[in-house]
């Protein structure tokens, strides 16, 4: 149901 | 020269316990500052952050900035040969391209040392941007890895759903529901018992159980843990070290499909 962003979606 | 000296040298095992199951590799980034260290897990979904100050070394000496890539898994080997009580202190030359630790016993009668070799690690290294939370929770870090280890059997995602009253644990599966609720509490005899909630703003958030379940892992190094959320941002987990730095976990939400 649910996706997993990466964490470099939010942080360079 | 760089040389750091721990009395309580059962932080640093500790320290251990609490990533190796989510890096495989690290640098340990050292300045007259202290010890700093930032890896992502494999999936780059979640992030560690650990700060130890120099200040709360019993004795620290770093003369130039140096960085030890190491392989986790050999340090844990390392530190699990640590007696609780003992001394621990590393140390490398300038350039070295090893790592010595020593473990004092408390009475000095048994003294041992460990070389490891360093590695060059390529390991990117993301800026996080000092952020105002919607919310932050401060509760007892035990209660926390119950949640999550309880909660873990129901599904593989957790909801943490945050308002003033209190904060909502919820999770769904194949067997069914389960919700598990805190209230803020009422009054504070002790704090590290305590559950205190900050809000500007309820936020609901969704989060991997797995990932939560590997930042328990630090419960020994504080009996508080802090977690701090904002709606489309990651999670902050936060455990202080007690006179020394703190270790701080980001995990990114789950989304809507």
């Amino acid at each position: 149901c649910c996706i997993q962003p990466i964490l470099h979606q939010y942080y360079i | 020269m760089f040389e750091a000296r721990l009395l309580r040298g059962s932080i640093l095992k500790k320290v251990l316990e609490a990533i190796k199951d989510l890096l495989t590799q690290a640098t340990f980034d050292c300045d007259d500052s202290g010890i700093q260290l930032q890896a992502m897990d494999n999936s780059h979904v979640s992030l560690v952050s650990l700060q130890l100050r120099a200040d709360g070394f019993d004795k620290y000496r770093c003369d130039r900035n140096i960085s030890m890539g190491m392989n986790l898994n050999s340090v844990a080997k390392i530190l699990k040969c640590a007696g609780d009580k003992d001394t621990v202190t590393m140390k490398a030359q300038d350039n070295a391209d090893t790592v010595t630790f020593v473990f004092e016993s408390p009475n000095q009668e048994k003294v041992s040392d460990y070389e490891m070799k360093l590695m060059n690690l390529d390991l990117e290294h993301l800026g996080i941007p000092e952020t105002e939370y919607s919310c932050t929770i401060r509760m007892p870090s035990a209660e926390f890895a119950r949640i999550c280890r309880d909660l873990s059997q129901f599904g593989d995602s957790m909801v943490i759903a945050c308002t003033k009253e209190g904060v909502k644990f919820s999770a769904t599966g194949e067997i069914g529901s389960a919700n598990i609720k805190l209230a803020q509490t009422a009054s504070v005899d002790k704090e590290e018992e305590a559950v205190i909630i900050e809000m500007d703003e309820p936020v609901t958030l969704t989060f991997a159980c797995q990932y939560l379940n590997y930042f328990t892992k630090a419960t020994s190094l504080s009996p508080q843990v802090q977690l701090s959320m904002s709606a489309d941002v990651p999670l902050v987990v936060e455990y202080r070290i007690q006179d020394i730095g703190h270790i701080r976990y980001y995990l990114a939400p789950k989304i809507e499909d």
